[in-house]
């Protein structure tokens, strides 16, 4: 059981919260603002409400003795000044939510140990979602390497994996193929796949690039 | 080639609007803010400054004629009304951002043909990179499978894949592992691991549970 504390209450900095306490952890929430932090105390183990780019409220809430400690509030000046507090106070472990490249890069400059980019990775998500060919899902896992699903269409329409030998044809491995409900995972050498089969695989993103415009 | 209009560029707007103008496909960009309209205009096609609650500036831009859509304002009224009028109007596929599941709900019940939680999905992300020991990222890629990147502690170290049998015994497939700077995709089963080298791993959501408990 790891001790969190979740900074700044909005859509992502309670949805951490929430799945951190789901998870067993305790969770401290914090926030300004007296309805966010009511409307969590249900889902984290504590919830206070104070200003945490105040010293003073950090140093009463013991900070520097979580685990982890998230800064999720949207509010630019907040978020790098909570920052530097923190690891000021010997916070062992910093994560903040950044706006913008900018934002990101200053607040690694300031001690954040790990800076994330919830909407800006949802957006290219999104758009890669929306222009693959029969891909229903493309997801970047990290810079070199991807994750694709896609319905087979006929041109896979009857022939087994083997057959397929996407490996070795296109370096790309298919790491689970649903039919209608059923799913089967890590499937074998010998699995039919028919049309309008959905399948998941992974490659470097290059090998998908090549392989998705082949599809098209 | 495709053509979407994106309305609303906040930062997840602006960030499908730019990823898919970087992959060659036509992009209208739509706000009411003109410092936001004038950001994007480099990076997408056309950039308009108009009120998309307004159904005559829809008609103006004969939204309906783009391939997709994407609803990317906060605001909750806009965004339901937006939606409403963009499938009254023939618009085959709209995309829309929700801030939480309620309005995600709403959307739905409106006609969007496909909701996204960008902060509440990188929060729960985020929530289990925090947790799993020795687990660098977890990425769920669908309600039953997921992704893990972990670090090779001491107990895997110096054996093959084909020793550590990580399939039969945890049902979980490595899918890359990266030694130093170097990745290695999909390797085979003579791939020697040794401490500190960073695997992906993938498999369904229990089976990749029972793995990091085993690590932990
Ligand atoms: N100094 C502060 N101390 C504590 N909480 C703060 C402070 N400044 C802002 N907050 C809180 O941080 C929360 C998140 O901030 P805000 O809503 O501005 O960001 P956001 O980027 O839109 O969030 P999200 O996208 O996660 O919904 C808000 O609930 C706000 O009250
Ligand atoms: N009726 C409207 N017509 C056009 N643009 C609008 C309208 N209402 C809001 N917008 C724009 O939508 C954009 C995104 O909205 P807002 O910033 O409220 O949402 P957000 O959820 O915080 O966005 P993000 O998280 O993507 O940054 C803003 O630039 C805003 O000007």
């Amino acid at each position: 059981v790891k001790e969190f504390a979740v900074l700044g209450l909005g859509r992502f900095g309670s949805a951490v919260a929430k799945a951190l306490f789901e998870q067993g952890h305790f969770v401290l929430g914090v926030d300004t603002d007296e309805a966010r932090v009511a409307a969590i105390s249900h889902c984290c183990s504590r919830a206070v409400r104070a200003d945490v780019t105040d010293e003073e409220a950090l140093r009463a809430l013991a900070i520097w003795e979580y685990d982890a400690v998230v800064v999720a509030m949207g509010n630019l000046q907040a978020s790098l000044l909570a920052t530097i507090l923190l690891k000021e106070l010997g916070t062992k472990y910093v994560i903040a939510k950044a706006a913008s490249d900018i934002h990101g890069k200053v607040l690694r400059k300031l001690g954040a140990d790990r800076v994330v980019f919830p909407e800006r990775d949802m957006g290219v998500r999104v758009a890669h979602n929306l222009t693959a060919f029969r891909v229903v899902d493309h997801l970047e896992v990290s810079p070199e390497f991807s994750l694709v699903e896609l319905t087979a269409g006929r041109e896979m329409a009857g022939r087994t994996l083997r057959q397929l030998n996407l490996r070795a044809r296109y370096g790309v491995n298919v790491l689970m193929i649903k039919k209608g409900q059923e799913a089967t995972y890590l499937p074998l050498a010998d699995e039919v796949v028919n049309e309008g089969d959905v399948l998941v695989v992974a490659g470097r993103n290059e090998a998908l690039t090549r392989f998705e415009r082949v599809l098209e």
